[in-house]
């Protein structure tokens, strides 16, 4: 191939029997959005880094992904988002860790890469970083903006499982609620990143 | 977690991950997403590589850079390198997930040792794959 690109949404214990056609058709599309994205920009000549930079916002600014609009909640309910981002070509890279201001990190992992001597920034200091850029392309938003229902309401069930835990006291009781988690997707999905 | 690796027509690779990590985290928990060589790694030489799934496990094993070592210094294929990380490496350390991989040739592999991992690839063709399970 003279070019080419390749997108992940996310993976874990996802089941078909806990899809709904529509959120498919939903998932399916915004994929294929996503990844026609960059493939324009590779196919009129753009650079492999301006196309992975895209193609992930369309993904972020969605609500059905891990990461920007659909992020998942913190124990503080809180939303803490990661990226990073690597040029091949250098192998120059950056990364953000812990923002919470950021619209997009992805974009902001690349302005670590290209606009700061460090390799990867992390909490208040990386939001910092973002501010003094100014860049219309870092854009700052409050961190309600990440505010989905949905993982609001996954939070509360994973807190709820936690203290139903730690209400068990004998470690007979621990030890058969890990095993109970371990059987259950939707816990078991909590863990992934 | 989101991510993506893309191979433009002056043979450069470039690769970019990003997500919310894990529900309930605490402590400044981070996982492999922002972890070069973790989660993400990229290497016009090899291939550039983004990661899915459980992040400690990611941070553990080195997937990222890994496949591309793989490639580096003993010679395997893309698909030979995901393989091994992700169902062999990553399995024994019970680590689950997975990667959307490509090399200098434009060569795909995603590769996962879950249920599922939604996914997409799209070649200079313009031929259009979505997956979302097994």
């Amino acid at each position: 191939n003279e070019f080419a690109i390749v997108i992940h949404g996310g993976a874990g214990t996802i089941l078909k029997e806990n899809m709904t056609p529509e959120l498919e058709q939903e998932y399916n599309a915004k994929l294929t959005e996503a990844i026609q994205t960059g493939h324009e920009i590779l196919k009129n000549g753009g650079s492999s880094m301006d196309a992975v930079e895209a193609t992930i916002r369309v993904m972020e600014d969605s609500p059905l992904f891990n990461s920007g609009k659909g992020a998942v909640f913190t124990h503080d309910g809180i939303n803490s988002l990661d990226a990073s981002f690597m040029d091949g070509q250098t192998l120059n890279a950056g990364a953000v860790a812990g923002v919470t201001t950021v619209k997009n990190p992805i974009s902001l992992a690349r302005k670590v890469m290209t606009d700061s001597e460090h390799v990867l920034l992390s909490g208040d200091g990386a939001d910092a970083f973002a501010k003094a850029l100014q860049d219309p392309n870092i854009e700052i938003v409050s961190n309600s903006y990440f505010y989905t229902e949905n993982r609001f309401k996954s939070l509360q069930r994973v807190l709820e499982r936690e203290k139903e835990t730690e209400n068990q006291a004998t470690e007979e009781n621990k030890t058969a609620m890990r095993q109970l988690e371990l059987k259950d997707p939707y816990f078991k999905d909590s863990k992934y990143g | 977690t989101v991510g993506c690796v893309a191979l433009d027509k002056n043979g450069n690779i470039a690769a970019g991950t990003s997500t919310g990590g894990m529900t309930n985290k605490k402590y400044g928990r981070i996982g492999d997403a922002p972890i070069i060589g973790s989660g993400t790694y990229a290497n016009n030489a090899t291939c550039g590589v983004s990661s899915t799934g459980h992040g400690e496990y990611f941070i553990r094993a080195q997937v990222a850079y890994d496949i591309s070592a793989l490639m580096e210094y003993s010679g395997l294929t893309l698909k030979e390198a995901t393989d091994k990380v992700i169902q062999d490496k990553l399995v024994k350390l019970g680590g689950t997930g997975g990667v959307v991989a490509l090399d200098h040739y434009g060569n795909i592999s995603m590769d996962f040792n879950t249920p599922g991992m939604y996914r997409a690839m799209m070649n200079d063709k313009g031929e259009l794959v979505v997956g979302m399970y097994k």
